[in-house]
């Protein structure tokens, strides 16, 4: 009963937690062409963790921005656009804080337990493994 | 000193979980 498997289907974020769940489902995601959304999910956990007094988490914050969040990639694509302008500002004004993407992270998570992770759980790379 | 990149790709690894 509580073999891995039985975690990935209980949710999203037990998924994520299991090395070899978040390895499938970023392989799914690829094939998709959306694995950027998992990405992005996981560097937001890392940002959370870094340390404000380190130089090198305003790089960070500037490359997840870059990356993810002025383009048009599918994470850009699924934000709301007061959250991306919300991010924007933080970033031009270096105002940066380890919580600034949490509302963004937020908005890609629901997506991806709305759409990706439901495909995921009824696709041939999910069958074959179980 | 590393690029955006590099330090962007450490952040994403240091948050997947670890083998257990």
């Amino acid at each position: 009963p509580d073999s891995p498997l039985a975690r990935w289907t209980k949710s999203l974020r037990s998924l994520l937690a299991d090395q070899d769940g978040a390895h499938l489902f970023r392989t799914f995601l690829e094939r998709e062409r959306c694995e950027d959304a998992l990405d992005f999910w996981f560097a937001c956990n890392g940002f959370r963790q870094m340390d404000l007094q380190d130089a090198k988490t305003r790089r960070v914050a500037r490359a997840i921005y870059k990356r993810y969040v002025e383009g048009r990639g599918v994470v850009a694509e699924h934000l709301r656009a007061a959250t991306r302008a919300c991010i924007r500002e933080s970033v031009k004004k270096q105002r940066i804080e380890l919580r600034m993407f949490d509302q963004a992270q937020t908005e890609i998570e629901g997506g991806l337990e709305e759409s990706a992770y439901r495909a995921f759980l009824t696709s041939d790379i999910y069958l074959d493994y179980v | 000193i590393d690029s955006e990149d590099d330090l962007l790709q450490e952040c994403i690894s240091s948050a997947m979980p670890k083998k257990k």
